[in-house]
């Protein structure tokens, strides 16, 4: 516990450590994480993105850099690791250190210590934001992360159906654990609806409407956006260019 | 081992036993799980469903019984696990068995011994098909359940997006595993497109185009079908009343 105290003074170059989180997978939680990075780095900060979603890196291959790998360099006869820079956004994954294809890899302790070992030898610099990408639902990558940083806050991703509140409600209860005790700064509801070009004044509720905003208004809880299905938001994955569509401004200016 | 080969005896009053799996979480893979088992059920057969899904159960909030408690029946001295029953389908799910807001509950060891225990101390009774809700992913929970069953195949379902299809072959992969050489029935590509209504003609492919359908062509593998997104399917999700829409019977004709 002393030891979770000191080591809260890692990063202490980096002014704003945000969690980007979600209740479960699929929500869109690592594409917001991404979007958010390059939003506000196109506002001039210096901002970081962290990837810790240990299970299912993809950051790596949302800024186009799968295949780089990141150098080492030396401060002070320490070895750091460079984080890789894409679209304005120092970038660091565990997908940079981990074959593709590997199929039981990244499990418990070992992908603590990686996450880890990313944060404290790592060169980030002087930061205005760090985003902080982490695995979907709440578990040990969690608490390691939470006791070893200082979060700013944490922003929980949903869809809007009224089966994915319970999983919001497990991860806003983990936050407000004493032991966790990190603000939770808003909720985002992530494809909320689809309006085509054709019609443009219709909105297609496709997997429920407002389920995630209604939650953010019982619960008192900022709602940072209402990001509909964009198909230009799933290409930019695809591409490796972060598509910083619709309420990704929304959501900057809420920092 | 000799354990393994002993442990592929549970089970043996049911026909088929088929694992529904992702690369990834938020894929579907629950709703084509549970709409499966209703299809198939609505064809006469006798259907088990397992909810195997330890970080995410949601089953028993499909099939509309979240709030009920299975009953225990004794055999020959033995205690077991009654399945509960709807919609034709007798289910069993770690979500009966869990507080709906743990944080973080179902971890390692105890997780995959509460499924084994769904498995081989519970009631199913004679089946021609038991469908088994697997998590998201590659790990222990799919070890341990391919170890203590003999799996007749698995159905990989994916979205369309190409970042999606590393998840998929990872997953592939481990079936292709001589330990574990579990066969790869198809691949289902869920929710592939949007028709709107008003314009029945239009497909958005909102998640990209077929790119599960065309990794299954490169592989070899059977596309079991391209089911849109509905809005009734992901309502279904949540009244807990499975839609059992458009593929689920080209799916179920593949069986
Ligand atoms: N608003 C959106 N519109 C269209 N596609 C989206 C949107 N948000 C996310 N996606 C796509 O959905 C998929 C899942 O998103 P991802 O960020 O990987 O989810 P998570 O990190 O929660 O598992 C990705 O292919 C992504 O590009
Ligand atoms: N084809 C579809 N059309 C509309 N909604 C869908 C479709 N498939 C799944 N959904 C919805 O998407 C959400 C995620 O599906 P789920 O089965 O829980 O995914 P997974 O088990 O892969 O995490 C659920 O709310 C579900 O009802």
């Amino acid at each position: 516990n002393v030891t979770a105290q000191a080591n809260k003074s890692l990063l202490p170059n980096v002014k704003n450590i945000i969690a980007v989180a979600s209740g479960k997978g699929g929500v869109g939680k690592s594409t917001v994480a991404a979007n958010l990075a390059v939003a506000l780095a196109g506002t001039g900060a210096s901002v970081g993105l962290l990837d810790a979603d240990v299970y299912g890196p993809s950051q790596h291959i949302m800024f186009d850099v799968a295949h780089e790998k990141p150098m080492m360099k030396d401060i002070d006869g320490k070895s750091y690791i460079v984080p890789i820079e894409s679209h304005g956004v120092k970038l660091l994954s565990i997908g940079f250190f981990a074959s593709m294809t590997d199929a039981i890899v990244w499990r418990g302790p070992m992908a603590s210590k990686t996450v880890q070992q990313l944060i404290s030898d790592a060169a980030w610099g002087d930061l205005d934001y760090m985003i902080i990408d982490l695995p979907p639902g709440t578990g040990d990558i969690h608490l390691s992360i939470v006791n070893a940083i200082k979060l700013t806050g944490a922003v929980i991703v949903s869809t809007p159906q009224h089966i994915a509140l319970a999983d919001v409600q497990r991860g806003i209860s983990m936050f407000a654990l004493p032991s966790i005790n990190v603000p939770v700064l808003g909720i985002i509801e992530n494809m909320a609806y689809f309006t085509p070009a054709e019609l443009p004044n219709n909105k297609y509720y496709l997997f429920g409407k407002d389920g995630a905003a209604n939650m953010a208004k019982n619960l008192g809880i900022p709602l940072l956006g209402q990001i509909p299905i964009v198909q230009a938001i799933c290409e930019g994955g695809d591409k490796g260019e972060p598509a910083v569509i619709g309420t990704d401004n929304t959501v900057t200016t809420a920092f």
